[in-house]
């Protein structure tokens, strides 16, 4: 484990518990992409199967086992407790056009052919584009609340500091996962427009609106 | 080490 790595997590953690919290406190998911978050309830339970078959660590088991309750709570304050205050009009992202091809590319390119290594390779390749329903709400409705934009911007610095943990990762133990490398910079990749966007207005007091 | 069966990545 080493400092990237960590840190990846924790600001994982932080964005998880962010856009938790802010639905909770403000009894509202408005502006949160349903979608989005029914996706990363998706990711942590086909990627996390492995609790049941590989014991890594306490602290791995711990996350592994928060980050699938958090994404289920997520998921439960959306369709049913707050339902009310979703605004599905604007959360239209057609997500068959993420989950089919993302599930297609597991089954061709994945290191291991049994359900287990395809599944884990089809959560690795699904979270990398799982925030697109989150960002094309924004982008349509032009704007997002403040903590909305934390939230995206934990999120990007997870996988930003996970592509520091790969190189170092490569440099100190000769270790590297070319599927979850490639993956993760696609999913780096996507938030970079956000990351200008959040430095340039949201740090500077401003509610990140688009231009029209 | 390619093909990393062991996932110790969160």
């Amino acid at each position: 484990m080493n400092i990237f790595r960590f840190l990846g997590d924790l600001s994982h953690l932080i964005a998880i518990v962010i856009l938790l919290l802010k639905i909770w406190k403000s009894r509202s998911c408005a502006g949160i992409s349903g979608k989005s978050q029914a996706l990363f309830a998706v990711v942590f339970t086909t990627r996390y199967l492995d609790l049941f078959t590989n014991f890594i660590s306490f602290y791995n088991t711990g996350m592994k086992v928060v980050y699938i309750a958090c994404s289920y709570a997520m998921v439960w304050m959306i369709y049913s407790k707050f339902k009310a205050t979703y605004d599905g009009n604007h959360d239209t992202f057609r997500v068959e056009f993420l989950v089919a091809p993302t599930a297609i590319l597991a089954f061709l390119v994945n290191h291991d052919f049994t359900p287990l290594e395809i599944l884990w390779t089809f959560s690795i390749y699904l979270e990398s584009v799982a925030i697109l329903p989150q960002l094309f709400m924004v982008s349509k409705t032009g704007e997002a609340e403040t903590i909305t934009s934390h939230y995206l911007f934990a999120l990007g610095v997870y996988r930003t500091l996970y592509l520091f943990n790969w190189i170092w990762r490569y440099q100190f133990e000769g270790f590297f996962d070319l599927i979850a490398i490639v993956a993760g910079l696609v999913q780096t990749i996507l938030y970079c427009d956000f990351f200008y966007l959040y430095i340039t207005k949201v740090l500077k007091g401003k509610k990140l609106s688009l231009p029209a | 080490e390619p093909g990393a069966s062991k996932h110790d990545e969160l």
